[in-house]
């Protein structure tokens, strides 16, 4: 295959472009990076994850990117990040350092018909694609679907609305193919989801407003995350519980992953004022993807140091 | 392919708790077909919505009606998403 130097990062593509361009990655660099697939969506496209191993059962870092399709500039910061991962290992000593001690998965499209539906049909959809039985609406928030206070507040039981929980836990297959993904891999230590809107670092709990056991380290580190991310741009981020910094909202990834056992379970609202909704200039691309970079770096690093 | 010509999105800013309430039983009318881009959460904190042109008239006048201050952040969605189709036609060439 031919080597993806012509790969414009700092535009938005089509899912067939994003797979392409993975495959490359893994092609480029085939000693650190291959391309699995752990599951397939309603719709039947594949789940395609990134691996980044330097080999051995090491303990893993966990990310995802995009399960509301709409934020497209998620999609391409995570593609970004994993073109940064591959291309430091052996120049940068903090990234050759985490690979040496831990694999990275890195799931770029999480909601991939979402991702085409909103290309294709409806440049505002959020959610899965999957047909409700006895509804007319289709699609679940896939982000209220876990099995974390799952039905609870902030959490819709109308098929029809956009933050709809499903008709129960895990009842989306691109949900229950990570949740199955994490539990069969047995060795995550960080689970970080990245989303777009507003501009937060969030940990645990959204399904509930109660301190969780590691607040002071994981509100450090968040703190620390963000600090690095708008030491670059200026961007402003806010950190906090999702409860206090959001609103109540059950059926949340980290919520799950925490209550798994996962201790670092972050989720990033990437840089979008609101002015341009959903729709963040391409131009703004890469600088958005390089500051969260030093964002997750940050978190990852600590991962490392901080064996549990 | 779905349009959006007409929809405006609304910055809202509720004062006080009874707002945050009044934009909450907003949200739960399913017939405004309305899209919180960022919800309700505390007094002074900015609210996003999405709300489709046939509900403009229904919306603004409920925020009106309650004293909720609100200005128009989005004029036309479906303009925005002509700049941004152009555009990535114009990378994909």
């Amino acid at each position: 295959q031919e080597r993806s130097s012509g790969f414009n990062f700092g535009a938005y593509h089509s899912l067939d472009e994003i797979f392409q361009e993975m495959d490359q990655l893994a092609a480029a660099y085939p000693t650190l990076v291959s391309k699995l697939q752990i599951g397939s969506s309603f719709e039947n496209r594949p789940m395609n994850v990134l691996k980044f191993s330097t080999g051995g059962n090491k303990p893993a870092i966990w990310l995802d990117a995009g399960i509301h399709s709409r934020e497209w500039v998620t999609q391409a910061t995570a593609l970004w990040t994993a073109n940064k991962i591959a291309s430091d290992y052996g120049k940068d000593p903090s990234i050759t350092s985490l690979l040496d001690t831990m694999d990275i998965f890195l799931l770029p499209v999480t909601n991939p018909d979402g991702y085409v539906f909103s290309q294709t049909k409806n440049r505002m959809w959020r959610k899965t694609r999957s047909k409700i039985p006895g509804s007319l609406c289709f699609g679940v928030d896939p982000n209220r679907n876990w099995d974390a206070g799952f039905g609870g507040p902030g959490a819709s039981n109308n098929p029809c609305s956009d933050s709809y929980h499903g008709p129960s836990a895990n009842s989306e297959v691109e949900v229950q193919s990570i949740v199955e993904f994490i539990k069969s891999h047995g060795n995550i230590k960080a689970f970080i989801t990245l989303h777009s809107y507003s501009q937060l670092l969030m940990y645990p709990y959204g399904y509930k407003c109660t301190k969780l056991d590691d607040f002071d380290e994981l509100n450090i580190l968040a703190n620390s995350a963000a600090q690095a991310l708008t030491s670059l741009y200026g961007t402003n981020y806010k950190v906090g519980p999702i409860c206090s910094i959001i609103y109540q909202a059950s059926g949340g990834s980290i919520d799950w992953s925490y209550d798994y056992g996962i201790k670092y379970s972050f989720a990033f609202e990437l840089r979008d004022t609101g002015l341009h909704g959903f729709l963040l200039p391409a131009n703004q691309i890469i600088p958005t993807a390089e500051e969260t970079w030093l964002g997750l770096k940050t978190i990852m690093e600590h991962v490392r140091d901080h064996p549990y | 392919r779905e349009t959006f010509v007409g929809h405006q999105v609304l910055e809202i800013i509720p004062r006080n708790e009874e707002q945050i309430q009044n934009l909450e039983q907003l949200e739960a009318q399913d017939h405004l077909e309305i899209d919180f881009w960022r919800s309700p959460t505390v007094p002074e904190q900015t609210v996003h919505v999405r709300i489709p042109f046939s509900s403009l008239q229904d919306v603004k006048i409920f925020l009106e009606s309650q004293g909720i201050a609100y200005s128009v952040m989005i004029k036309d969605l479906q303009v925005l998403l002509d700049e941004e189709n152009e555009e990535m036609l114009m990378n994909q060439r």
